[in-house]
């Protein structure tokens, strides 16, 4: 496919601008409203006056994602697909024109809802993270594996909600293992704060690489 | 797109066949885990003794829709779809050799768990149904403008869980009417039963049609 073949070669133009200017870059992936916006909204508010933050947001339409986060952080843009269910690698790079690399430590891509699409689709990031919630039900990593077997850590939103909803976490575990055995996974709750430390831990880690 | 120009072709081919048989057929798209599968398990005891009615369920992967479905009727087939994520003509097609249509009065495809790729894939449906949940949050309608565009009723899912979630109904609403004036919305808890007697109204209406 070689629309594939050139986005790859677009996706590492990015990695090497990343590279250069010493930017970690996360593509977070997950579910429409699974709460994507929400973490990164905590994550902004967390990261104040430690790393500097970037943001790129994908969505067919609407620049609410990144009203939402410009609250927290002035290097965000909004990225609008029009029908594409995925982000890709050339919209990443023009949206690097849109923001100040040099100043950043971080650059996170929030890709558009879709637990599928944007699986395939490397943007130049450095760690892909998927993220499913609790409201979803038990069983999407055993119906999506692939996003389990592209991401480097998983986070499971929403656990506040438990006591709500029917979620079997000893299936949700044992499927996701059952696909990658090695697969972090952090519990988070975009409302509670909870996971939080953990997951900001990750980033910094990953940095440190 | 050529794939698009035959896929429609087996759509109409689909249309007509259901049509010949006196089968109604509808689409139902949602995001993953927004409560379809839950849902029809709701329709098919409702409509047991009513209706003869088969489902085509759509995955990447598993065929736990299906066994889950196949409780309550015995004209249920899961299609797995490998990496794509949406259901084509020519598997509807293929998903009715495995059902006895002549018997059928309805018959519904749960799409794959997905609020953009179904949206323009005709299945030969005669009616598509768009979901969304209220843990998705309030904004879903505004970002997801084609699958509220091509549908011919929405439904609100989860309603059960409003006291828990942060949703903004009058937003919700409003997003969804400066789209299609015109759309039906049904409210409708796959838990409590809310909304259920409306929803399969709904579909009985359209059988007389
Ligand atoms: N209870 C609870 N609600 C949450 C949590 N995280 C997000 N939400 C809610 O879920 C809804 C969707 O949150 P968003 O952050 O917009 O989700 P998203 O993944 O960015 O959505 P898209 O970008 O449209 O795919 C909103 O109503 C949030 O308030 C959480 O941890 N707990
Ligand atoms: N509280 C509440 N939970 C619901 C409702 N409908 C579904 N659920 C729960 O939501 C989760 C997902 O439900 P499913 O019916 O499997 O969702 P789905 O849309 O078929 O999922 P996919 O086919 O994987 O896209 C399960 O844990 C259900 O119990 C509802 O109306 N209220
Ligand atoms: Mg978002
Ligand atoms: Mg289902």
């Amino acid at each position: 496919e070689n629309v594939k073949k050139i986005n790859d070669e677009v996706a590492d133009l990015n990695r090497a601008s990343l590279n250069r200017h010493g930017v970690l870059c996360v593509n977070l992936m997950g579910s429409p409203g699974c709460g994507k916006t929400t973490l990164l909204e905590d994550t902004l508010k967390k990261l104040s006056g430690a790393m500097t933050v970037g943001v790129l947001t994908g969505d067919l339409a609407t620049t609410r994602d990144a009203r939402r986060l410009a609250h927290y952080t002035d290097q965000v843009a909004q990225i609008n697909t029009g029908r594409a269910c995925h982000l890709e690698a050339n919209q990443i790079r023009k949206g690097f024109d849109l923001l100040d690399l040099a100043a950043l430590d971080l650059l996170i891509i929030e890709n558009v809802g879709n637990l599928i699409c944007p699986v395939s689709w490397d943007l130049g990031q450095h760690a892909r993270v998927g993220m499913f919630s609790v409201t979803e039900g038990d069983d999407k990593p055993a119906k999506h594996p692939y996003i389990v077997l592209a991401s480097d850590l998983v986070l499971l939103n929403k656990v506040d909600l438990l006591p709500y909803v029917t979620f079997d976490s000893d299936r949700f575990y044992a499927d996701l293992r059952s696909i990658r055995d090695d697969l972090e996974v952090i519990q988070t709750s975009a409302i509670s704060g909870e996971g939080l430390d953990k997951w900001v831990s990750w980033i910094r880690s990953l940095r440190d690489i």
